[in-house]
C-alpha cells in the first residue's frame, strides 16, 4: 500500500454547493480523529455516541461475502426497547473485510474498548469499517484514538463525521427533514458516504 | 462502499422504526447504482434518541408516523441520490423511469438492468442519446418486453417507439438536451402498469483512473 493518500480528486461537477446545515438531534454527540489506520494525517474514525433508550434499526448488505462488522451490527439489531446508551463507531481505509477470524475479532475489540470507555454494553455497540478488503485492520490504532474521540464529543459533531468517513468521495453528505408532531417538533439529520463500489442490496 | 448514519430525535419503538426503514430502503437506497458492484461492507443504521418532546410515535396509521415515515424517506432518498452525484468520475446524473412493465419486480429489473449497463452508461458520457443501447439494455434484463410495444425518450424527446427510430426526433435538439447535467431517461414497455425509478451515473474516465490507482 501506499505509504501516503494520493492527491485528492477533485470535488465532483455533481455535487451540492455546499453541505447542508443539519439540525441538531438531542442526545447525539460526535467525534472524528485521525487514527492512521491506512494514511497519516487524514481523520479516518467517527464516534457517535447515543443517550439512553435509543433506539437502533439498521439495514444490510444482502453480500454473501460481508464483512465481520456488517454480521455483527446484524445480530446487535433487537426488536426490543433498551433503556442503555449505544454508540457507532467508524473507521475509513480498511474495511476490515475477507480477513478471517481477526475481522470479529476486531470489532469485539473495537466494540469492547467503546463500550469501556463510554460505560454502556458493548453489545449497543454498532461499528462499520470501510476501504481496503483483505487487510487486517490495524485496530489497535483505533482503540488508542478512543481517548481523543470520549473527551471531543460534540453535539454539534456531525459534518466532521460525515468527513471522516469518507474514502474515493469527494463531498461529504448529508440532509435533514424537520416535522411536526404531537406537541413539538421532531428532527432528522443524516449522513453518507459512498462514490464506488455502489449498487447497494439492502434488507 | 455506501455508509448512513440517520438520526431522530422521535421517540419510537424499535420494532416500529425498523418497519419503516426496511420499507423505505426498496424504493431508496437499493434503486441505485453507480458501478453495478455491492460492496461487502454496506451499512445503514437509523438511531431515534427519543428526545423530542413531540409524543410518541406508536401507530403506523396515525398522522404523525405518516409524516415521519415520508420524512424518513426524503432523507433517504437526498442521501442515495448524493452518492450517485459523487460516482467516481461521474460528470452525468441520470434518473431512468421504466413505466408500463407487466409486474414490479420487472420493472425494476429492466431500470436495473439499463442503470447498470456499461455501453448506456459510457454513451451519456459522450453526449450520445445511444437509444439502441437502451433497447440492448431492456432486452438482456429478463424481464417480459415487446420490441413493438417499446418507447423510450431522453428528458420529453420521444427517440424511438413501436420498434423503430421515431421519424420525428430532432438529433440536434437531442444532443443539446444530452449536454444537461441532470438527465432522465424514460422507457415505458407498454405491456402493464407497474413502474420503477431508478439513479445512475454515467461511466467515464475518471473511473477508471480512480479504480486502477487505488491500491497501488
Amino acid at each position: 500500500p501506499a505509504a501516503a493518500a494520493k492527491k485528492a480528486h477533485p470535488v465532483s461537477p455533481l455535487a451540492p454547493a455546499a453541505f447542508p446545515d443539519l439540525p441538531e438531534i438531542a442526545g447525539v454527540d460526535f467525534a472524528a480523529a485521525a487514527a492512521g489506520v491506512r494514511y497519516k494525517g487524514r481523520t479516518d474514525v467517527m464516534l457517535a455516541r447515543l443517550a439512553p433508550g435509543t433506539a437502533i434499526a439498521g439495514a444490510f448488505t444482502r453480500s454473501s461475502t460481508r464483512a465481520a462488522c456488517v454480521l455483527d451490527a446484524q445480530a446487535k439489531l433487537s426488536p426490543k426497547d433498551s433503556t442503555e446508551g449505544a454508540a457507532i463507531l467508524v473507521n475509513s481505509g480498511n474495511a476490515n473485510a475477507f480477513t478471517g477470524a481477526a475481522g470479529q475479532a476486531s470489532v469485539d475489540a473495537i466494540a469492547k474498548a467503546v463500550s469501556e470507555k463510554l460505560g454502556l454494553p458493548a453489545a449497543r455497540v454498532f461499528t462499520s469499517s470501510t476501504g481496503v478488503i483483505g487487510e487486517p485492520l490495524p485496530h489497535e490504532k483505533i482503540v488508542e484514538a478512543l481517548d481523543g474521540l470520549s473527551t471531543t464529543l460534540d453535539a454539534k459533531g456531525i459534518t466532521a463525521a460525515a468527513r471522516a468517513i469518507m474514502t474515493t468521495d469527494t463531498f461529504p453528505k448529508g440532509a435533514s427533514a424537520t416535522l411536526q408532531g404531537e406537541g413539538g417538533e421532531i428532527r432528522i439529520s443524516g449522513i453518507a458516504k459512498g462514490s464506488g463500489m455502489i449498487a447497494p442490496d439492502m434488507a | 462502499t455506501m455508509l448512513v448514519y440517520i438520526f431522530t430525535d422521535a421517540k419510537i419503538a424499535p420494532a416500529l422504526l425498523q418497519k419503516m426503514l426496511s420499507r423505505q430502503v426498496d424504493e431508496t437506497f437499493n434503486c441505485i447504482t453507480v458501478d453495478s458492484d455491492t460492496s461487502t461492507s454496506d451499512a445503514l443504521i437509523l438511531a431515534a434518541t427519543g428526545k423530542s418532546p413531540a409524543a410518541p410515535i406508536t401507530d403506523m396509521r396515525s398522522k404523525v408516523a405518516k409524516d415521519f415515515d415520508a420524512a424518513l424517506k426524503s432523507v433517504m432518498l437526498d442521501l442515495a441520490k448524493q452518492v450517485v452525484r459523487d460516482g467516481e468520475g461521474a460528470s452525468k446524473f441520470i434518473e431512468i423511469r421504466v413505466t408500463g412493465a407487466a409486474d414490479a419486480q420487472d420493472a425494476h429489473r429492466v431500470a436495473m438492468a439499463i442503470a447498470n449497463s456499461p455501453l448506456v452508461k459510457t454513451a451519456i458520457a459522450g453526449e450520445d442519446a445511444n437509444w439502441g443501447r437502451v433497447v440492448m439494455a431492456v432486452g438482456k434484463s429478463g424481464a417480459k418486453a415487446d420490441r413493438d410495444l417499446l418507447s423510450i425518450r431522453f428528458g420529453d424527446i420521444l427517440v424511438a417507439e413501436k420498434g423503430w427510430r421515431n421519424p420525428k426526433y430532432s438529433e440536434a435538439e437531442t444532443s443539446a438536451y444530452m449536454k444537461n447535467d441532470d438527465l432522465v431517461l424514460s422507457v415505458d414497455l407498454g405491456l402493464g402498469s407497474a413502474s420503477r425509478t431508478v439513479w445512475t451515473c454515467d461511466l467515464t474516465h475518471g473511473y477508471i483512473d480512480i479504480n486502477a490507482d487505488y491500491r497501488s
